[in-house]
């Protein structure tokens, strides 16, 4: 495993153990969207299907069991926990996350890497996981006041997208024959969905002001 | 058919 790779992981893990925080200690999750949560545990229950059945390394099982219990444990919080449900912003995440679904399944169907029930529900959790934010992204347009933990939680997922793209370069480079074309482009879509958002970060960040997402 | 590369990411 290359540094990016695993300076990715550590990345995308650091945005889970933030939301938790958030969600865990605080008890709040107000700007956050459910909807991609729902989207990201639907993402994790698909392409983790061989987990009992290929093992790949005690690191890999264990990343993937916990991505699985924290994304689920988190819209089990939000839809469930007497005290954090109520700090759901609700009214402003509308984005129709369903509308998502079907059409990456479609996808899948249509391009993956072989036909078979594992490879297409691998590939249909690749074009999920590229637009699952988006429901995120539009709620942080619409939140007035984002929380540092909110907007270092989607930061940190960017991140790891960045550290991805970068492990694919250097994996390009050191393993001849090893190429995912559907999870590079995804990907590669998956991290452009966040230059807008990057953007906003650093300015407040550099300016050191509060972010705040334009309309 | 020729064996796919490993999906080793996460």
């Amino acid at each position: 495993m290359n540094a990016f790779r695993l300076a990715g992981d550590m990345t995308h893990l650091l945005s889970v153990v933030v939301l938790l925080l958030k969600i865990h200690t605080i008890k709040s999750c107000a700007g956050i969207s459910l909807k991609t949560q729902e989207l990201y545990a639907l993402v994790f229950a698909a392409r983790y299907l061989d987990l009992f059945i290929h093992f790949i390394s005690l690191y890999n099982t264990v990343m993937k069991l916990v991505f699985l219990a924290s994304s689920f444990s988190i819209v089990w919080y939000m839809r469930r926990h007497k005290i954090v449900r109520r700090t759901y912003d609700k009214d402003h995440d509308t984005f129709r996350h369903h509308f998502l679904v079907l059409p990456c399944l479609a996808l899948a169907l249509l391009i993956n890497e072989r036909f078979t029930f594992r490879e297409v529900m691998w590939a249909f959790s690749i074009y999920l996981e590229a637009v699952a934010i988006l429901p995120q992204l539009v709620l942080l347009q619409r939140t007035r006041n984002i929380d540092n933990l909110t907007g270092q939680y989607v930061f940190f997922l960017g991140a790891y997208r960045v550290l991805y793209i970068l492990n694919w370069i250097y994996r390009y480079f050191t393993e001849p024959h090893f190429v995912h074309w559907i999870s590079w482009v995804a990907g590669i879509v998956q991290t452009l969905l966040y230059a807008d958002f990057f953007y906003y970060y650093i300015m407040s960040w550099k300016n050191n002001v509060k972010l705040e997402l334009p309309a | 058919t020729a064996s796919l590369p490993a999906k080793d990411e996460l």
